[in-house]
């Protein structure tokens, strides 16, 4: 069962940034991405999910040195996309349980979760494809989220 | 540069599910989760951005196959959460763009969702880490949105 899963990882260099209610149409994560890469931004992780009404937030991950940069072409961006607004963390660590085929083993994703959970850890952000499954943590929980789901995947009971 | 992509792949064989409104603290999605896996419903894709107040919306996507016993599962499962309802769209096809290193090089992501927006497709969802560029868009865009990604990406120009 657990052969599957090959690494689990903890990124305590990145920061979290989200770009609040932007329109829901198209060209505009175009937009936003394009102001980022021309300010030469590297985006670790992005995250839209369902929207609510006509309006839906975009949230990404970026390496911590860049955040300043970051937070000022968001605001800019923010504004031209008529947004309405930008939040940001520094204050956060990403947990990362890496395997192949985890998204055909239903109960991956709920022993990550439960494990995170008996450690009285909340989750900030998830983001789960075939390949990894990630969390997003607050920096105080990176520690005892890493060690834990390592002793639960990686270690022979 | 477009050396490292590997495949532009598209799944219409996906519906999405969205449980609004959980509460935002430890064990939720531990519990939610592991409710899916109890009736064997398989995950493809999980999706939690920022939270607004003190709660948080958890989207992901399940083979369409699945989508009526998750929607009774999520049904059920959100009256034990007190969460504030259930969405689900079974009109949509997953756009992937895969390849290595992707977060590494910062015109990426912008280049998959300005090819998006140039055919006029909204993206309705967003997964991106550094193996693959994942989104959601309606059904009806489908074809349209691989073949535009196929040809910026994979084809010799
Ligand atoms: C919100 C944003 O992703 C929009 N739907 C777009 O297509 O650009
Ligand atoms: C919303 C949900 O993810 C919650 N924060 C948890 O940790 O379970």
């Amino acid at each position: 069962k657990s052969v599957i899963i090959k690494a689990v990882a903890l990124d305590k260099e990145t920061a979290k940034i989200a770009v609040l209610g932007v329109p829901d149409r198209p060209g505009i994560a175009a937009r936003l991405f394009s102001g980022l890469a021309a300010e030469g931004i590297c985006v670790e992780m992005i995250l839209q999910s369902v929207m609510r009404g006509q309006i839906n937030d975009i949230a990404f991950l970026v390496d911590k040195r860049d955040i300043e940069k970051t937070i000022t072409a968001c605001r800019d961006l923010s504004r031209q996309l008529g947004a309405q607004g930008v939040t940001f963390d520094t204050e956060i660590a990403r947990v990362s349980v890496v395997g192949a085929g985890i998204s055909s083993h239903a109960e991956i994703p709920s022993r990550v979760f439960s494990i995170l959970a008996g450690k009285g850890i909340n989750i900030e952000m998830i983001s789960a494809s075939s390949m990894a499954i990630t969390c997003v943590v607050s920096s105080l929980d990176g520690e005892a989220a890493v060690h834990a789901l390592h002793h639960e995947f990686m270690e022979d009971k």
